[in-house]
Order: C-alpha cells, then structure tokens, then sequence
C-alpha cells in the first residue's frame, strides 16, 4: 500500500502514495528496473551584487549552488485506461505535470506546464526538473552535439585544457536539443526534449534540464534587457510567461538505449500533421 | 498560398540571438510573429494539398475538390473548434493524419471533444479503440487567458474530454480516421480515475 503503480504496457511507473512522487521505473519486458525520483526545483538567479555578474540571457548564474526544492510531497491524480495511465501532479500553484506511460510504448511522457513565475518576492528563478536516480555514473554523463551525436561529458573537467571550476552548476551546463543520458554498469537513463533546454548532471546518478527562466535583471552582455517576458490581456492584466512542454524517459539495458533515442528524437521533432474536416463517411473513399 | 513567408522566417530565426535566445523583448516578439505568418500560410498549403490529394473526384484538378480542411495550432491548451463542435447530422468528423518520416509509425491522437458517445473507426470501417479523459483545470485555465491575450476570445465553454486513440499512418503517407455518434447501447466506458490526498 505505500506505492501504487501505473502503465497498462510493459514499462511501469511506481509511485509513492504518502509523497506523491515517482520511486521507480520498471520496464518488463527488458528487465531493467531503476530507483528513481523526480522532482521540480529552482535555482535563484545571481542578482550580480556581491558577485558583479548577474544571471541573464546569456549568462546562467545562480546565487549558490543548491536549487530550492518546489515541493516534497505532492498531490496526485490517477487516470487508468486502456491506451494509456496518466499521472496529475500539482507540484504548487505555478508548476504542473501530468505523465503518461501508453500501452504500446516503453518510454514515459513529462508533460510539464511552469509558470507564471511568481517574482513578488524580487528574486529570479530557474526552474528545473531533476531526476535521480540511483546509479553510480562516475561524473560521466552524454548530450547531444546541436542535434548530432551524443558526446561524452566529465563533470569538472574538460579534455583540452586544464579546467578550474568556478561556477560548479553554470559550469557544467551543456545546451541540450536532443537528449541527454548517464549510465552505469548495467542501465542507462535517458531523457529526450521537445524544444532547446539547457541541462547536466551534476552529482552522479542526476539529470537535471532547465525548462524556465524569470530574471529581473541584465547580464549585462549586451541585450539590454532582463528575461522576463509577459503576457497581458487588453494591456492592463499581464502576468508572466507560462511554459508548457513535453519530455520523454525511457530506461534500457547497457548500449541498448541508443536505438530507442535515434529513433524517438525524430519522431518528437516529426509529429503527425492533423487536419480535420467535416464530411459524409459513406461517400469518402 | 505557398510557403515563402515561412521560409523566410526560418531564415530570420537563424540569427544567433534568434537561435540562444538572447534578443531584445520587441524583437523575439517579431520572430514568433513571424513564424506564425509563416506558419499559418504554410497550414493552408498543406490542407489545400491533402484536399487534392484525398478527393478522388478531383481526378487530380485540385481547384476541383470540395474537402475543406483546418488544422489545430492551439491543441496544447485544447482549442480545436473542429473537433469541439457539434458535427452536422449525417456527417462525420475526418481526422487525417500525416507521416513525414520514411517509415511507418504508430501514435497516439489526443484531440479535444464535448460528446463521449463517440465511436472512431479507420479507413476500412473498423473501430478503433478509444479512451476518453476528463479535461483538467489548469489546461482550462492556460486556455481561458492565452485565447483572451492572443485571439481576444471570450471562452465560456471549454472542451470536456480529450478523447485518445492510436493512428497507424505508413512512410511519408497519411490515414484516415472518422469520428461519429455512437448509439447509447454502446457507449463506451470513460475512464477510472483515482484521487490520493495528499
């Protein structure tokens, strides 16, 4: 009774029933059975006081290195059926996810929807989605090349040139436009995106992607302006940006995980076209 | 219509502010305006080509074909007056759905809808099978302002359900689903849904 499971196919999500959050992800039909948890979190932006350099466009910076975690028990929704068993989760008033795991696919769906970023209290925030798991990675973690190969990426380390780190979460930040996945001895965990994030991994067994930004000030580099783009209705009631977007997990045995992203990366940036008429079916052909 | 004005927004969108982000406020706006011109043009393109495509009658005279096509932009926030609408008695509504990838595939369509008395079947007259989901509050809400800010719209009555089911489309080809009434006697069974407090 302290967990309850979802997925009509063969990959299963395990969820715990006093936190509301993911514990597990299993798929059946390879075996590979990963303790993972996911959760939302947000990093506040450097306001570039005591460190001149402010968080901006294109400076990440956060004050300190640990984010702020949105919420540690959430509350949950089931939906079973037939083709598909969804998960609403309400992490707090600004942030929203709903995953669904379909009957005939062996990967999980994020649905996530952030925003507007409350900015009342006069800090910046960077929100991430991080998933943990529990693995022994080494530092070492793969992101896509701007959409081509998945290269190799050390933590603290660069190979050309000797690296002191300054910045230990900006500084190992890579662009993702694909995916980004670790592995250990015997799985790998993989995460592929919708759109242009920014992403790492950085303790061992960790995948963070940064999903949304709300930052009061300039950086100073040249835009002139801080990232806080709003939406208002007939110019008088605006709030901030909302985001709403998908990403896909999948979990598979050792070397075997590349197929399933070759093939799911462009599937997502090749959805089916819809187009919908009205007509008389008996006379279509 | 063709599609010059989206190509000509792609090309802008490559700019390196375009690409990182890094563009001043007025300026990302002129992007998206952009690409949403693009965008809407390339639509008609598009429905227009699998009217000509589709329509038997026109015997290849696309100017002949009387299949009227729309296609959803906003089906994130669930605004689809296609498949909301009440379809005309005796009519169906025609899903087709578009593969541009050189192999065949097999997704999920998730597509707004007020009746769960519906019955999808393909091409070939067989019922596919369906599953309803109740429309949850934040995607009302989301729809409820950006339809306010963006299309000036006024909604008061939101889509109820998202209906789902599986379309298999062939490489670089497209499938045909209908959507019609059901009889009462077979309706089909919504969904199990299960709340935890927290």
């Amino acid at each position: 009774n302290e967990t309850i499971e979802i997925g009509p196919g063969n990959l299963k999500l395990s969820f715990s029933t006093t936190s509301g959050q993911l514990t597990r992800i299993f798929n059946s039909k390879t075996g590979v059975d990963i303790p993972v948890q996911q959760s939302y979190l947000w990093y506040a932006s450097s306001p570039g006081e005591a460190d001149p350099q402010a968080s901006g466009a294109y400076i990440f910076r956060p004050t300190g290195s640990l984010p702020s975690v949105v919420s540690r028990s959430v509350p949950l929704k089931i939906i079973r059926g037939p083709l598909v068993d969804e998960v609403h989760q309400q992490f707090n008033s600004w942030i929203y996810q709903i995953i669904r795991v379909y009957k005939d696919k062996d990967h999980a769906e994020f649905e996530f929807t952030i925003g507007p970023i409350p900015t009342d209290d006069s800090i910046g925030k960077e929100v991430i989605t991080r998933l943990s798991a529990n693995m022994a990675t080494d530092q070492v973690f793969y992101t896509d090349s701007n959409g081509r190969d998945f290269l190799k990426r050390v933590r603290d380390y660069r190979a050309d040139w000797p690296l002191t780190v300054t910045q230990p979460v900006a500084g190992n930040y890579y662009p993702i436009n694909l995916g980004i996945f670790i592995e250990d001895k015997k799985s790998e965990l993989s995460v592929l995106v919708d759109r242009a994030t920014g992403g790492s991994s950085i303790s061992d067994g960790e995948i963070e992607l940064m999903l949304h930004r709300r930052i009061l000030k300039d950086d100073s580099r040249g835009v002139g302006e801080p990232l806080d783009e709003i939406v208002c209705i007939n110019n008088n009631t605006c709030e901030g940006l909302t985001v709403r977007g998908n990403y896909y997990v999948s979990v598979d045995q050792l070397g075997s995980g590349a197929r399933w992203r070759r093939r799911a990366g462009q599937e997502i940036y090749s959805p089916l076209v819809l187009a919908f008429s009205h007509e008389e079916s008996e006379k279509w052909s | 219509a063709n599609t010059d004005s989206l190509g000509d927004a792609l090309g802008i969108a490559q700019h390196h502010d375009a690409v990182t982000g890094t563009a001043k406020q007025h300026t990302t706006n002129d992007y998206a305006k952009r690409l949403a011109i693009g965008s809407s043009e390339a639509e008609a393109v598009v429905d227009s080509a699998l009217s000509c495509l589709i329509d038997s009658k026109s015997n290849g005279n696309c100017t002949a074909s009387t299949l009227k096509f729309n296609q959803c932009q906003l089906l994130n926030i669930s605004y689809c007056p296609s498949t909301e609408d009440d379809v005309p008695n005796g009519k169906s509504l025609v899903v087709v759905a578009y593969n541009s990838l050189g192999w065949g595939r097999t997704d999920i369509i998730r597509i707004p809808v007020n009746d769960h008395n519906l019955v999808v079947k393909d091409s070939s007259g067989n019922v596919v099978k369906s599953q309803y989901i109740e429309m949850d509050s934040v995607t009302d809400e989301l729809r409820k302002f950006y339809l306010k800010a963006y299309l000036g719209i006024s909604d008061t009555s939101p889509a109820k359900y998202w209906l789902v089911f599986p379309a298999s489309v062939p490489p670089l080809g497209w499938s045909t689903y209908f959507i019609s009434r059901g009889t009462q006697k077979g309706r089909r069974r919504k969904f199990s849904s299960r709340d935890i407090a927290q």
